[in-house]
């Protein structure tokens, strides 16, 4: 791993004698290639290695008996600095129901996602109504219902006829006469843009003002991580995001790159596509699974 | 280039930059600006528009070297869409579909995602809406039972394209791999004859991890091409370009949409333009 790299490095270049400023620099190469390969962004990668550099060019690095560790421990300090120390929960309305409302690009995970959410909300003693706002993918809404049932959980539809600021109305609305105190919106995927469905998010978070706006992103997104991001916070008042498909091998620099952007906290992680596979987000270990 | 008006280091760095940005990745990256590095010294290339320009047709014969579209053959073709969840094969296999039925071919959707939540009921809206007949089973069955009976439809009615829908699975799922590779023997078995395509598809916001999604899944059932979607996006996909080279698979298709009409031949020189837009 990244360890390993640095210390081999450090070696050589002390192998001939006491290290200097351009060895330490020279040996952070590896950690941003370690980043690149991680898929975070370029630009965050640059200000990450010169934050790391400043602290790497003093002499507890270069006079130390070994100097990879001590780079290490930098990299592993500010790494987890950025992802956050908080484990970041959920917001409550003080008045019920609490809207939470999930959006994302295409293929993302938000269907599922929601599922994983109401199982979970249902264990710790809430009471989730599902609400389907995708009225555009096909069978969007069989999809949503499937999982209600799956999880013997309701879910509110008005078909796909009517917009999505009536059907979350319309949820709300459902949810106070049947005492469900948690309303679970899932929407389209959809492009950061385009315009006229960023509007639509826009004009569902202007009606119902949603406790959480969760940003569901997929783990092995690339440079463009930041562009979506940046984008949807921009428009949207985003408090959090889950990041998908954890489960697979990608390293999820992404996470690293929204983060470092827009500042917002990884609230969850999904793990799989069954909807007990949602965890929570633990920053160290987001961090090492990076640096990989 | 960008108003550069020499070939400086920092001129080098603003394409590696580009280009990492562009999902290229950064070993396929540094190897290539190493390479023109070399050109420019060799050549003694003084011009930077010249070597934008080297650099750009070096690219386009990556992705254009035997290069071959997507062709149905006069016999039963079959092609079976593969790849991680959430990618977009459902959603392309309506659009090839649309493709070829515009041109009076007989096209047969076989809904091979017996697993998630709402996939029959999916391709049954596509199927519908295109006129497209749909050979399912109940959700929970075996995905090579489908296949089966599918190839057996498809060979009955006289098809001229089956197109395969199979469950978004991660290439590091080994179980899940197995059960493609069945589905693939199956359809080879019941259609030894028949014109057989692998597609794997690929998302355009993928970063590295595409590397190991395409290794996975060829190492697995032998992919004969890519599907690049979401590129009506702002990704620019340029993984494709480490995938090329590395692996060798060729980009057959891009989706530029979610309607059936947002599929589009790959075209080299459009990518690589775009890449530095
Ligand atoms: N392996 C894995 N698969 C996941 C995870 N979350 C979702 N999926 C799968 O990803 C695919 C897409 O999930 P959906 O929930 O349909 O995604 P979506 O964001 O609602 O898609 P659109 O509504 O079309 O934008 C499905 O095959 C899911 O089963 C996860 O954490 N791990
Ligand atoms: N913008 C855009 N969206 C696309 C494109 N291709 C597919 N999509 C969308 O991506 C989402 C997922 O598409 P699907 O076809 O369900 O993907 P899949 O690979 O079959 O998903 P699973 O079967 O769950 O693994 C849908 O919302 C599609 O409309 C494309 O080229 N551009
Ligand atoms: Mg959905
Ligand atoms: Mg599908």
């Amino acid at each position: 791993g990244l360890s390993e790299k640095l210390q081999n490095t450090l070696n050589r270049l002390k192998g001939k004698g006491k290290l200097n400023e351009n060895d330490v620099k020279e040996a952070l190469k590896e950690v941003k290639m370690a980043l690149l390969e991680a898929d975070v962004n370029y630009k965050v990668v640059k200000d990450f290695v010169s934050r790391v550099e400043e602290r790497a060019v003093g002499k507890d690095v270069m006079e130390s008996l070994t100097p990879g560790q001590q780079v290490i421990k930098i990299v592993n300090e500010e790494l987890s600095e950025l992802m956050g120390k908080e484990r970041s929960k959920l917001e409550f309305s003080p008045q019920p129901p609490t809207v939470i409302m999930l959006c994302g690009l295409q293929g993302s995970g938000k269907t599922t996602t929601a599922g994983k959410l109401a199982k979970k909300l249902a264990a710790d003693g809430k009471q989730p109504l599902l609400a389907a706002g995708d009225i555009y993918r096909p069978a969007a809404i069989d999809q949503l219902q499937q999982l209600g049932e799956e999880l013997n959980l309701p879910v509110f539809s008005m078909g796909d006829e009517k917009n999505p600021v009536d059907i979350v109305r319309g949820a709300i609305s459902y949810a106070q006469s049947h005492g469900r105190d948690t309303v679970i919106l899932d929407t389209a995927g959809r492009l950061h843009v385009d315009r006229e469905m960023m509007q639509e998010l826009e004009d569902i978070e202007q009606e119902v003002n949603p406790a959480e706006t969760l940003l569901v992103v997929d783990a092995m997104t690339g440079q463009d991580a930041v562009n979506v991001a940046r984008d949807f916070d921009e428009i949207l008042n985003i408090t959090g995001l889950i990041l998908t498909k954890l489960d697979g091998d990608a390293r999820g620099g992404a996470a690293l790159s929204i983060k470092t952007v827009t500042g917002k906290p990884v609230k969850f992680v999904g793990n799989g596509e069954k909807l007990e596979d949602l965890e929570p987000f633990y920053p160290e270990r987001m961090a090492s699974r990076i640096l990989g | 280039f960008r108003g550069y008006s020499k070939i400086d280091d920092e001129l080098f760095t603003e394409l590696e930059e580009l280009m990492v940005q562009a999902d290229v990745g950064i070993k396929t990256t540094m190897d290539m600006v190493e390479e023109l590095r070399t050109r420019a010294r060799e050549e003694e290339i003084e011009d930077p528009e010249e070597l934008f320009t080297e650099f750009q047709e070096k690219l386009v014969q990556i992705l254009k070297s035997d290069f071959e579209p997507l062709e149905l053959s006069a016999d039963l073709n079959i092609i079976i869409m593969v790849g991680v969840n959430g990618v977009g094969k459902t959603t392309t296999m309506a659009k090839i579909a649309e493709r070829y039925r515009a041109q009076d071919k007989k096209v047969m959707f076989a809904a091979g995602d017996t697993f998630r939540a709402g996939a029959i009921e999916q391709i049954e809206v596509w199927g519908q809406r295109l006129g497209v007949e749909v050979i399912s089973q109940q959700a929970g069955s075996d995905a090579a039972a489908v296949a089966y009976d599918a190839v057996q439809a498809a060979k009955a009615r006289n098809a001229d394209l089956l197109i395969v829908d199979t469950a978004g699975r991660l290439h590091t799922q080994k179980n899940l791999m197995k059960e493609l590779q069945k589905v693939k023997r199956v359809i080879a078995q019941e259609a030894p004859t028949a014109h057989k395509e692998v597609l794997l598809v690929l998302d355009a916001t993928t970063g590295q991890n595409a590397i190991s999604q395409a290794e996975l899944f060829d190492e697995a059932v032998d992919v004969d091409g890519i599907a690049l979607t979401k590129l009506d996006g702002t990704a620019k996909g340029g993984i494709v370009v480490a995938i090329k080279n590395e692996l060798g698979l060729p980009i057959k298709l891009i989706g530029v949409g979610e309607e059936a009409e947002d599929l589009q031949d790959f075209d080299p020189d459009q990518f690589v333009e775009a890449l530095f837009s």
